[in-house]
């Protein structure tokens, strides 16, 4: 038996807009500590991995670990039914063959239930090791989402330059060439601050395309966090207050 | 050219 209720339903909503235009079927893992999925995209260059804690929900309880297969962009239209004000309640039994999603508004008492069929997916689980990333940096999310939307416009492809004074994201096109620059800004103002980490300098190029899906989770967190190492894919991280983590992961472009 | 490794590249199976 599982069941979790998340009292600001909205949450969730976003999390499934933040992902379904990267991944499409998920295994959703659920475990009595909390829910946690891992999925790549279809090129297998990126990867998505999202960790809550049972901590953040209203109710959790999961009596044994459960894998839930699920259609993302079946889930995605399943969420448009929910208010932004509304509470959701996740519902599955042991060997579910469907996963129950009910959508309260207290204010309202307006209640929506949905029995989404599940599906058997056989996707690869990749272990991810803990990796001390050599440069780090937090972002204003709303302004790397904008960095990433303009810079898109003149190139297909960024290179992200970091070092202990700055991160450089500079473009290459038809266009012409540019970059954009953000020095370390720890200024009182909190969602102005740039927060740079860097032990070693790291210099990358990654598709711009995936960085504008992953900024979809910007709603999701104030902050972006950008973790970086020579050789190993970015990670854009949203932390989400009080309930856990997304994750994006993508593959530097290498020259040929 | 660019290309992009698979992220089986990166991270192991489990």
């Amino acid at each position: 038996m599982f069941e979790a209720k998340l009292t600001e339903g909205l949450i969730l909503k976003k999390i499934v807009e933040s992902i379904k235009d990267i991944v499409t079927d998920v295994n959703i893992d659920i475990s009595p500590s909390g829910i946690s999925l891992q999925a790549m995209d279809s090129s297998h260059v990126a990867l998505v991995s999202l960790n809550l804690s049972m901590d953040g929900f209203e109710h959790y309880r999961a009596d044994t670990n459960m894998v839930l297969g699920v259609s993302i962009a079946n889930l995605a239209k399943v969420m448009k039914l929910a208010d932004n004000n509304d509470q959701i309640t996740l519902q599955a039994d042991q060997e579910a063959t469907h996963l129950k999603i009910i959508f309260e508004n207290p204010k309202t008492e307006r209640t929506t239930e949905f029995n989404l069929n599940l599906i058997t997916i056989d996707s690869e689980h990749l272990a991810i090791p803990e990796t001390e990333y050599s440069s780090v940096v937090t972002i204003n999310s709303g302004e790397f989402s904008k960095i990433c939307k303009e810079l898109f416009s003149l190139s297909e492809t960024v290179q992200i330059t970091t070092n202990t004074d700055y991160v450089q994201f500079s473009v290459e096109g038809e266009v012409g060439s540019g970059q954009v620059r953000l020095g370390h800004n720890d200024s009182e103002k909190k969602e102005d601050q740039t927060i740079l980490e860097v032990s070693e300098s790291v210099q990358q190029q990654f598709a711009i395309r995936y960085l504008n899906m992953f900024n979809k989770a910007s709603t999701l967190s104030s902050f972006t966090r950008l973790c970086l190492h020579q050789e190993q894919p970015l990670v854009v991280e949203f932390k989400i207050d009080n309930l856990g983590v997304l994750k994006y992961f993508l593959a530097p472009k290498i020259s040929d | 050219k660019f290309k992009q490794k698979d992220m089986t590249y990166f991270f192991k199976n489990k």
